[in-house]
């Protein structure tokens, strides 16, 4: 069940660039399976350091080179991926490093290694090949030593020594629940390898990289994208679906949240939120995080002593979308506790305007989100329906709030972020502003028409629904 | 939705967050645009990637291949003016209308509901065991006025909200249903009069509920849709 492409590294949307023009890359092989077929063809080979993967055609073009080879450049691709072999681009260990193939050419004494080839000022019984990978002057493992790649030095008073890179076990350690561990292990804490999180096989599951654009589910490496109580894995064994990893803890203090850390309303998805509301949004108390019923559950406080789970105040874990609870109804295992106001996001009001504000002519040029404006005379980001020329009462001057449109909920304007076209600004109503309460308007609006209005046969079936 | 039963509302959408778990209704009021709750989003600026509206299907968990189920990803949100608790999500495509997929109208700007309007709630969320929690399950309500309505809530509903009769056995929208419709049906159409908001409470006997007026709103949603 073990993937050819675990042992590679992908970069999506990437293309290797040799910068001496003279230097061809191999051919295209047309109609591959996949980017699988492509690795199958890749591994075994020793003079195969990375492949391109093209989506679109399936085909696959065989390198010799990675992105750490002289003369390369990494660019970005309309085509393909970059698949590189582990080996070549991990900076860091897996066993005793017999398969570290990376660049560090320093021993941990600081000494610069003397290349392979060279049998002076130490000299060695070893003759580079492409399978000892005994290149230029990197460090290497061809004796497995235990202490890990090592090298001859250039100095003649020490023959050679240690390079101290470290394994990929110790070189990245896990804050609180290792959301944001992103090392490069890939085994489980019981050795088994990992599956590739971009594979259904042989365990499909819901995890698909793209979907977790934040979780750095890339290739086979351990990660926690449901709030685990540490990072695991999809493993090769089709006998078992997934693993805890083992991974060195940073610290016992807690990592510096991510969230803010709130009291009394909730930003965000509430990570940080650390207040004592104890009920769910409908009023049905919480249940205690230590107990485990009327509900069994995996949260158990000490496991997850950076989410402050104490008695049955509502948290969010495991990243859902509020702060949640097992609840103490027994058929209700567990409810979003929406009654929590969110912090308001929105930047303090500079003004205020009566009315709608179509006579605010004042000179706050930010949103209530705190983006500035775009100017009302400029064509972008956004192009504009209103303009100085065409609402010349409305005063467009500069780039100031103002209400050319009427708005009922106050003074706009376009903002220069090219994602959000238009929004309010911040300002808020003048105090001693009475707008017209629409429940007692001198002329309730009567209700004419429908928006949609289907046709009297569709009306019937759309009647009978 | 407590003490309800299953029904059908072409225009409730179910959201979908990126495990593809429903979360959040939303009302389908244009081909590529829905209109949901605030509170169903950790923020207005969230990467929506892996987020998703389903619709033309009535169970909550329908099986991939299901016919007329669509799934389409959210393309981005638009946050509603500040107190509105409203959101408008922008979808990927425009989805395919059809007997189990239609659009709701939208009332006039700053409509106001007769009190004693029925209108129809609809939701996947929390049944509380009233009902069967697999299907969409709908409810009849009576719209209230304000005035009515601050009586029992102390003065707190304003006047972009509105409110349905609390009833003596319970019923009304719960857990799940949030961002889903309250949907009245006017001059022979279903016009999308409210949108389920979380209450302190819900489905507490004697208790109206409280629903943001999507009239109050309706410019904006315009706007946005035409900007």
């Amino acid at each position: 069940q073990r993937s050819p492409l675990n042992d590679f590294q992908v970069l999506r949307g990437t293309e290797l660039q040799h910068l001496l023009h003279a230097v061809i890359p191999g051919p295209w092989q047309e109609d591959v399976a996949d980017a699988e077929e492509c690795a199958r063809l890749c591994g075994p080979l020793l003079d195969c350091r990375a492949f391109h993967y093209n989506m679109s055609s399936n085909g696959c073009q065989l390198l010799p080179w990675t992105q750490h080879s002289p003369h390369m450049q990494l660019q970005r691709s309309g085509c393909c991926d970059l698949f590189q072999k582990k080996d070549y681009v991990r900076s860091c260990l897996m066993d005793n490093g017999v398969g570290y193939r990376g660049t560090v050419a320093t021993t941990a004494g600081g000494l610069p290694c003397q290349a392979w080839r060279h049998r002076f000022p130490n000299d060695h019984k070893y003759t580079p090949t492409l399978r000892n990978g005994l290149e230029e002057n990197f460090c290497r493992n061809p004796d497995g030593d235990p202490g890990g790649p090592w090298c001859y030095t250039t100095n003649p008073e020490v023959r050679f020594q240690s390079c101290g890179i470290k394994s990929c076990q110790e070189a990245a350690c896990i804050w609180c629940n290792g959301e944001d561990y992103r090392g490069a292990v890939d085994h489980t804490e019981s050795g088994r390898e990992c599956q590739r999180w971009d594979l259904q096989h042989p365990h499909p599951h819901p995890f698909e990289p793209g979907k977790f654009p934040d979780q750095g589910l890339d290739d086979n490496y351990c990660r926690n994208p449901d709030g685990s109580e540490r990072p695991w894995c999809y493993t090769i064994d089709p006998q078992l679906e997934r693993e805890f990893c083992d991974l060195p803890h940073c610290g016992s203090e807690a990592q510096p949240s991510r969230e803010a850390t709130t009291f009394s309303c909730f930003r965000g998805k509430g990570e940080g939120y650390r207040g004592t509301a104890n009920t769910t949004t409908t009023g049905v108390p919480c249940q205690r995080w230590d107990a485990q019923s009327p509900h069994q559950h995996r949260f158990a406080p000490e496991k997850y002593a950076c989410k402050d789970l104490r008695e049955n105040f509502c948290r969010n874990p495991d990243g859902s979308e509020a702060p949640w609870c097992f609840t103490s109804r027994p058929g209700m295992r567990v409810a979003f506790c929406y009654q929590i106001q969110r912090c308001t996001d929105d930047v303090r009001p500079e003004d205020c305007y009566y009315g709608s504000g179509e006579q605010y002519r004042g000179s706050v040029s930010k949103t209530r989100k705190g983006v500035q404006c775009q100017r009302w005379s400029a064509e972008t980001p956004h192009k504009p329906q209103y303009t100085p020329s065409s609402v010349p009462q409305a005063q467009l001057k500069e780039n100031f709030c103002r209400n050319p449109d009427g708005d009922s909920h106050g003074p706009w304007c376009y903002t220069i972020d090219p994602g959000t076209p238009f929004d309010y600004c911040a300002l808020r109503r003048c105090n001693d502003d009475q707008p017209l309460s629409i429940l007692d308007p001198p002329d309730q609006v009567q209700f004419e028409k429908c928006g949609k209005r289907v046709d009297r046969l569709d009306q019937r079936r759309s009647r009978l629904r | 939705v407590v003490g309800g039963h299953p029904g059908n509302s072409p225009w409730t959408v179910s959201l979908r967050n990126r495990q593809g778990q429903h979360f959040c209704g939303g009302s389908l009021v244009k081909e590529q645009w829905v209109l949901s709750a605030r509170q169903c989003f950790s923020s207005c600026h969230e990467p929506l990637t892996g987020y998703e509206v389903w619709l033309g299907t009535l169970f909550q968990n329908p099986q991939p291949g299901e016919p007329g189920l669509q799934q389409i990803p959210v393309a981005k949100m638009v946050c509603g003016p500040s107190g509105s608790q409203l959101v408008l999500l922008k979808l990927k495509r425009s989805v395919i209308l059809n007997q189990r997929v239609a659009l709701i109208c939208l009332p006039p700007g700053r409509y106001v509901v007769p009190p004693g309007t029925k209108c129809e709630i609809a939701g996947w969320g929390e049944t509380k065991g009233t009902s069967d929690d697999v299907v969409l399950n709908v409810a009849l309500l009576k719209v209230i006025s304000n005035q009515k309505c601050n009586v029992k809530h102390r003065g707190r509903v304003r006047e972009h909200e509105m409110c349905t009769e609390g009833l003596l056995v319970p019923m009304g929208a719960c857990e799940g249903d949030y961002g889903g419709p309250l949907a009245c049906f006017t001059h022979d159409c279903w016009v999308l009069e409210g949108i389920i908001i979380p209450n302190r409470v819900c489905a507490r006997p004697g208790w109206p509920a409280i629903f943001t007026r999507v009239s109050v709103f309706v410019d904006w949603i315009h706007k946005v849709i035409q900007l």
